[in-house]
């Protein structure tokens, strides 16, 4: 399965989605690649590396670019730049599924409409993944709340909380799992990753 | 004065920064225009509008796109896409200064080296704004000691903490001055727009 994480507005946990999500799937034995589309890099330094080629996390590849074979891999996550370019368009024509990693705030429901209409086919989008989720804001609930009732089964269950540990280990070059695998960013991570397989499942 | 703020990693806060010192020039009494150079809008959706033309805050227009004619005004700010794209050229021909806002994480030091490397001006360059800054993190202190050192002269002395009511305020189409004046976003703002004003006379 290739599953493109795509959000034209950045900074939104597009990377850190794409990293943690990837080791989850490579912990639970699949043999995993991670492609960094993105020409800054992030996904490759968030794990340690500035080329393509192995991690220190067994049965994970990262690859620079797009991946010139996908065969050997049980599941390929392409990690997007924050644009609609034609580089993104090419990871929604090649991708299985993709994600949308959102914060919650008013301002990212614009960007999603615009989004929507570029992807122009539905039916590979899996769903909404919310990032960053600071539950101290009120317009937090609110906003959720909106998406939920305007997306009805797009918005995953779980909701990854604002959580500095997960910065934290992409600065150590580590996934979440080895830098803190007790903290709350690890739990909802690997949350994620079973609901994400779940739902890979069943459309 | 053509200020450009500029950064290839998405979510550190240009738009946020452009909007509120636009509008704490406007405020003092200088004609001002926000050109909103990214796709997204978000600056101008920041100020409540979806096409170029005068703002709810006196002296301040905002255009979408690059300013046709920016004799009309005494500041320009140009708020720029996440990307070292040709459209972030132009904007780096056009500026008479540019600023990086720069939120203080490992992985930003990556970028700012190619961010540097792009600009091959350096003449212009204004210096380094410190965003979203969370003191709680221990990696923050040690990043800004680093960029201080590293870039004597050109890390701003105001570093804008993070502070909800900066988000709060974009949902509802204000500034940091008219969503909540009294709030530490809205003096840090203030602060930084004397600094950037007294930074342009130096040089
Ligand atoms: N749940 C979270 N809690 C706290 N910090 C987070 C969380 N998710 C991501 N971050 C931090 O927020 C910043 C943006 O995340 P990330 O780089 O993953 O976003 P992105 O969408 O990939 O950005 P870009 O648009 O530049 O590609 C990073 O510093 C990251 O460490
Ligand atoms: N000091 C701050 N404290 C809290 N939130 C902030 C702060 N500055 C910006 N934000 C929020 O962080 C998010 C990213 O900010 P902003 O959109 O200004 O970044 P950007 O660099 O313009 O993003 P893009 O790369 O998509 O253009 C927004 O939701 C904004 O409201
Ligand atoms: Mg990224
Ligand atoms: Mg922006």
């Amino acid at each position: 399965m290739i599953l493109a994480l795509i959000n034209n507005k950045g900074g939104v946990g597009k990377t850190t989605t794409a990293v943690n999500l990837a080791a989850a799937y490579a912990r639970s034995g699949y043999r995993t690649l991670l492609a960094d589309l993105d020409p800054q890099a992030s996904a490759s330094l968030h794990l340690g590396r500035r080329e393509s080629g192995p991690t220190h996390i067994p049965r994970l590849d990262v690859c620079c670019g797009f991946p010139q074979n996908t065969g050997d891999y049980e599941h390929v996550f392409l990690d997007c730049p924050p644009a609609l370019s034609p580089l993104t368009h090419r990871a929604l024509e090649l991708c299985d599924r993709f994600l949308v990693p959102l914060q919650p705030q008013y301002l990212a429901m614009e960007g999603l409409a615009n989004l929507l209409r570029f992807a122009h086919n539905p039916g590979r989008w899996l769903g909404i993944v919310l990032t960053m989720v600071d539950s101290r804001a009120r317009v937090t609930h609110e906003i959720i709340a909106l998406l939920r009732q305007r997306f009805p089964d797009k918005v995953f269950q779980t909701e990854i909380k604002n959580n500095i540990r997960l910065s934290e280990a992409a600065s150590f070059g580590q996934s979440i799992f080895e830098y803190d695998g007790r903290c709350p960013g690890a739990k909802l991570y690997a949350q994620l990753k079973e609901e994400v397989e779940q739902k890979c499942r069943v459309l």
